[in-house]
This record gives structure tokens, C-alpha cells and sequence, in this order.
């Protein structure tokens, strides 16, 4: 009944970012007869999602899409994967010294020196910005953090006050948002690097009646996010494409097992999303 | 799993128990909100039994990963023994706990059949 | 049935445990003994995986035919109604006891699914 | 994976004799892509029967091969699944007057008059016999001990004592049995008109040891009564081909399925068999 059988293993299952992920890749899969599994961990939790790629080779999938989250952990891992004779292509996230035969998501590094940018010229050079990042392990997470750091770098009036990590927990990223605004009431502005930290930071904003004082540019397009901008308490948000993430890894995948030369690295595109910009 | 199943064929159950009530009232009493009632009932079921495939399907892969470990097992388990007959120490310990690895998945994937 | 696939998924873990025993104690002691119990419960466990498919399989028509069975309770369902509205008392008669008939149906299949 | 999709229903389901015609049916089934289902009372019921029947047409099943078991009840019943676009085969048993697409299986008033030709030949014309039949109501048991009669009934010499029915039961077989050589201890020789039957009245007149004084004749070649006829108790029976009703109601039904002609009453063989006749 199906020609192919593909894993895919996101960080986090039910996460309103990866299901677009999840929903391009079915549609790739549908068209191209492909049994598709999504599976991972119900939260985010890297021993978790080590073991479900594991449980995918023992089961011999002909193919597995996932994070190439670390490299300390899933370097070696994918290796070991691709041993056994399953290709891998990682998605959103890249473990670029890994065997994995492909990578398609963003330029993750170049989407937080964007992010730097518009802050710059959204705060015209002045602002107390802290950070809140997904998880600090992650590769992609650490090379948005590290674009944006470097865009600001030269800025004499930028300040990155502080830098905490949400765990792509919503409750954790309002925890530290609100932490944040009590211990550092300097703090004039915020990136959320991951695409549920900017909703909750500007819940959290908003709760405490700052959304004319804080500044926030957050990552993705999520629904919340784009209500968020239309309020104002969002002003951008860096854009990414998890449909095109997803069609396009079941894609290549195909093409990895019938064969065919394969792009290595696919950058899908990013830029900077302002209410200007909405219809 | 198992559990969603269940509950799906609780549903369909008692789905069909209320339309023959409903069917049953409206050619008794011939009142149009007992027909009422059977379609929107009726669109219920047949939604509960689109689902029926998804749900069941999951259960086709989960048996087709099931039986690809097994396979995984015993491959490993015979590169153990191969191994370990060549005095290879570090490829048949490697082996060895790739057996106990794939082992502990078998125990936990019977629970999701 | 369901009994039947729960005591061949329950035989297939006990029999993986009982390799990687076999396995275990292959390897620490060296044993052909041990060797020989390996191989022999390896040939039972791929029987095992063997039957996976029968098992299963039934599962998969029984799944079939309640699906149809669903389709046919909504015929009748369906005709009921338009005998029931053609005034053909006869007719929609009929059809309510297949609509009751198939819905025992339904109760009953739930079991062997 | 399946092209079709079949259900037989035999009147009892681990009846070693039924056991053959699902093997039969299966090597064909095998063959040529069809899914067989083989389902139907554990023990004979035939409201059990009946109702087999009517949820394999609740779902939607592509044929149904079944026994005519009884006019009364199996000829609406078959009509009705007709009806309802499934087409129907009669196996073993037929219900000639229903609207089944084809009937294969033996002759069976004609192996009943071969069994009373036969019981002439051996008892010389002059015995009291018991009949032991399956049940009163279907079809092919009164076809066996009409033709069977009818092969007598000019004999002056044989008188029939007794017609039982054993209900499809290895132990209401040999309950009917022991009762008739209590009741009657005139009769000399038994017909045993189903498969069990000839194999109970066996072991329950060796039981008595009274084989050599009484003759048997009984139905089909279990192992069993082969082994009976090995050792004299059973002097012969009637061979019957459930192996190729089973393959041969398969195939029927593809083609019917196919738009092809099928011919509507197929007999298999049928003959006595007797010690001579084996290897
Ligand atoms: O990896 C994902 C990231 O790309 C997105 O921005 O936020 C959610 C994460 O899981
Ligand atoms: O119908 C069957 C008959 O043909 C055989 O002789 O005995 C067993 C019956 O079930």
C-alpha cells in the first residue's frame, strides 16, 4: 500500500510549530505514497527523543527526518543510525558534522543576526534586552542567540541583560519572562528565540501593563504571535517556513533512497515579519 | 492505543444504540425533532467510523515496527554470539547491549499493541 | 480475538527476555549450553513472529466488516426513513428490524474487536 | 492485498469433516487472492447459523458459501442476501429452491441409495437396521436416508427399526447408539448418515462387542472410520470430496464474481469405499 516508511522526530509532538512541520510532511507524504510516522516526546526531553529515534532503527524505517539537536549527543547518534544502513535528514535544526545525508530548515545563525538588526533599528541603538531561548543545548538556539549577540555586538546602547531558556515549555518561558521583569526592571526589551517564547513573554508583558515600555521581537508566525503583532505588543517576529521544512524533508528523503544527488544543505527562507507587512 | 480505541469503540456503541431510539421515536411518535436528532447522530457515527482506520492503522505500523525489532534482536543477538566466538570483546559487549537495548523496546512496544 | 493476541504478544516478551538470558549467560561463562537454549528459543520466537501476522490479520477483516457493518445499520437506517415517509408501512417495518438487527450487530462485534 | 473477500459457514465449525472443506476453500483462496473468512456456530445451532449468515451480509462481504441446510429457514435467508448483492454458493447441503448462484457438493440422494445398495449386497438382503442421521431438518440427511430407503424398500428381507438423529454430536452419536441396541437388540446393522455418526455407532457397538454381529455402514473417511474399516467394525462407507467442494466453491464464486458462467449444480464424487478399496 505504501512505497515508503518514514520517521520523523520533532523535539516536542504536540507543539503548534512542529504540527505545521508534522502537516507539510503528510502532505508530501500523501501525494508520494509514503507511510509517515510522527513520533517523539509529548514534551521536550533529549533522552526521550534519543530513545525514539533508537526504537525507529531497531524498526527498521527506510528512513528518519529529526533535529540534529545536539552535537555532543546526536552526532554520534545519527551516526550510528546511518551505520545500520537508515538515512537521515535533520530539519529545523542542523548537526552539520554528523552523516546525515541532508539538512532543510533555516540559516538559524543569519535569522538571529536579522532579528539583531531590526532591534537596533526598532529602539534606534538603545535598549536592555534580555533573552529567552528554547533550551541552551540546542544547536539552532545557540546560533540565533549567537546571530543576534553578533548583530548587536557594535551597538554602544544595546545591553543583553540576561539570557534564560523556556525548555519549549510555555509555563517556563512565562516563569522566566516574569522573572525577568522583576529582577531586572531595566530590561526595555525582549527576543524569544523559540516560536512560543515571544507569545509568553508578551503575556507576561501584558499582565504587568508594560506592553508600551517593553519591546519584543519574537521567532515564527504562529497564530498568537500574529494576534500579538496586530495588538502591538509584538512589533516583529522572525519568520520561518515548518510547512515547506517538512514537505520538502519527505522530498528529499524520497529522492535519498531512490538514488538521486541530493542538495545537502536547503535553507528555507527567513526574514522579519511587521504589522506593516500583515493584510 | 489501546486506550483511544477503546473509547472510539465505546462511542460507536452507544452511537448506534441512540440512532435506533431515535429511529425508533420518530416512527412512533413521526416527529420531525426525533429525525432531527437521528442526523445529527448519524454524522456523528459516520465521523466515528472515519476514524475507525486512522486509529486502526496506527495499530498496522506499531505491528509492523513490532516485528521489524524482533528482527533487530536477533540480528544482534547472533552478531553477539559471532563476536564473541571471534574473542572480538568490544564489538560482541557493543552487541550485547544493543540486545538489551532493543530488548527493553520489546517489552515496552507489547503495551502499545 | 483478543485473548489470543494478548497471550502471543505476552509469549514473544517472555521469550526475548529469556534470549537475552541465554545470551547473558553465553557470553559470561561460555557455555554451549547456554548457546544451544539460545538458539533453540530463537527458533521459537521467530514461529512467534510468524503467527504475528495470522493474529493480527484477523483483526484487521474483523475491522472490515464492522466498518461495513456501520454502513449497513445506515442503510437500513436511511430506509426506514423514506419507507416510514412514503407511508409504506410495511416497508419501513422491515427495515427498523434490520436498523434493530444490525445495531445487535454492532453490540456484539465491539467484543471482537 | 486481497482481490476478494469470502465467508464460508459450514454448521459447525471444528467438525473434523468441515475442517476439511476450509482446507479445500484456503488453497484456493490462497491461490487467487482471496480473503476467507470461515466462521459459524462452534456447535451446530442453526440460529447460530442463520445469524453468521445475516451479519457476513451486514458487512458487506463479496460471497458467502453456505450449506442449504433447510427450506424453510435458508431459502429466505439466502434469498434475502441475494437480494441484498452477495452472491450466494451452496455447499454440501443445496437449497435448491433458493436463489443460490451454484451448489457443489455430492449427490447426496443418490449416496443414500448407494449405501442401501450396498447394505443388500453385504447382509445378503436380510438385516434390521438403525438409522442414525445428523438432523431431521437439513437437507442433505434426508436426501442420504431417502435414497437409502428407496434402495431397500423392495427388499423384503431388510426392515429399517429406526431412524435417530444425532444434532452434528460425537455424543449424542453414541448416546442414539447405546440406546437403539438396548431398545433393539433385533437390529443387526446401522447407517450412519454424517461423518461422526458411523464413528460413534462403532465405538459404542465395539463398546458392547457386538461387531461381529453387527454390520456398519457409515459416511466420509475421517481417519477415524478408515481406521474402524481397517479393523472390520465399519465394513464400508460412502467417500464424499470435501477438500474439492471447498477449493471448487472458491473458484465457482471468483468466477461468478468475474461475470463468468458457472454451472449451477457441480457433483463431486461419490462412492462406497470398503477394506479392499484401501492400500
Ligand atoms: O525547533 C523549533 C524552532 O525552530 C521554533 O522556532 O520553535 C520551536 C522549536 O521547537
Ligand atoms: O454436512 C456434513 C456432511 O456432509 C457430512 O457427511 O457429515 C458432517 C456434516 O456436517
Amino acid at each position: 500500500k505504501y512505497q515508503y516508511h518514514f520517521v520523523m522526530v520533532p523535539e516536542e509532538l504536540d507543539n503548534d510549530y512542529w504540527r505545521l512541520v508534522e502537516k507539510g510532511a503528510r502532505a508530501a507524504a500523501d501525494k508520494y505514497g509514503v507511510q509517515l510516522e510522527y513520533v517523539g516526546p509529548k514534551q521536550a526531553n533529549i533522552e526521550d527523543h534519543v530513545k525514539t529515534i533508537e526504537m525507529s532503527a531497531a524498526s527498521k524505517v527506510d528512513g528518519i527526518m529529526t533535529q540534529g539537536l545536539s552535537d555532543e549527543q546526536f552526532t554520534p547518534l545519527i551516526n550510528r543510525v546511518v551505520e545500520k544502513g537508515i538515512p537521515v535528514i535533520t530539519v529545523d535544526t542542523d548537526a552539520a558534522n554528523s552523516r546525515r545525508e541532508a539538512y532543510i530548515g533555516t540559516d538559524n545563525y543569519y535569522a538571529g543576526y536579522l532579528a539583531g538588526k531590526e532591534l537596533i533599528a526598532d529602539t534606534k541603538g538603545k535598549a536592555n534586552v534580555a533573552i529567552i531561548t528554547g533550551t541552551f543545548y540546542a544547536n539552532h538556539m545557540q546560533q540565533r542567540v549567537k546571530g543576534f549577540q553578533d548583530a548587536v555586538k557594535e551597538e554602544k546602547g544595546i545591553h543583553i541583560i540576561a539570557v534564560e531558556e523556556s525548555e519549549i515549555s510555555r509555563v517556563k518561558a512565562a516563569e522566566k519572562a516574569t522573572q525577568i521583569l522583576k529582577d531586572h526592571p531595566e530590561v526595555t526589551a525582549f527576543f524569544g528565540t523559540s516560536a512560543l517564547d515571544g507569545i509568553e513573554i508578551a503575556q507576561m508583558v501584558e499582565k504587568y501593563q508594560k506592553q508600551n515600555q517593553i519591546y519584543i521581537i519574537g521567532f515564527d508566525t504562529l497564530p498568537e504571535t500574529i494576534e500579538y503583532i496586530r495588538k502591538g505588543t509584538i512589533k516583529a517576529t522572525v519568520v520561518q517556513e515548518p510547512y515547506q521544512m517538512g514537505y520538502g524533508a519527505v522530498t528529499m528523503m524520497i529522492d535519498l533512497i531512490n538514488g538521486k544527488k541530493v542538495t545537502p544543505v536547503v535553507h528555507t527562507e527567513t526574514r522579519i515579519l511587521r504589522l506593516k507587512d500583515l493584510p | 492505543e489501546s486506550f483511544e480505541r477503546f473509547l472510539l469503540l465505546n462511542d460507536i456503541s452507544q452511537r448506534s444504540n441512540l440512532l435506533t431510539e431515535k429511529l425508533h421515536g420518530y416512527i412512533l411518535d413521526k416527529e420531525n425533532s426525533h429525525l432531527k436528532d437521528y442526523r445529527r447522530e448519524k454524522l456523528k457515527l459516520i465521523k466515528d467510523q472515519n476514524r475507525l482506520y486512522k486509529v486502526m492503522s496506527t495499530q498496522e505500523v506499531t505491528l509492523t515496527n513490532y516485528k521489524n525489532m524482533i528482527d533487530s534482536f536477533l540480528d544482534e543477538g547472533d552478531a553477539t554470539i559471532g563476536a564473541f566466538q571471534q574473542d572480538e570483546i568490544n564489538q560482541y559487549s557493543n552487541h550485547f547491549n544493543e540486545v538489551l537495548k532493543i530488548n527493553s523496546f520489546l517489552q515496552e512496544s507489547t503495551l502499545d499493541l
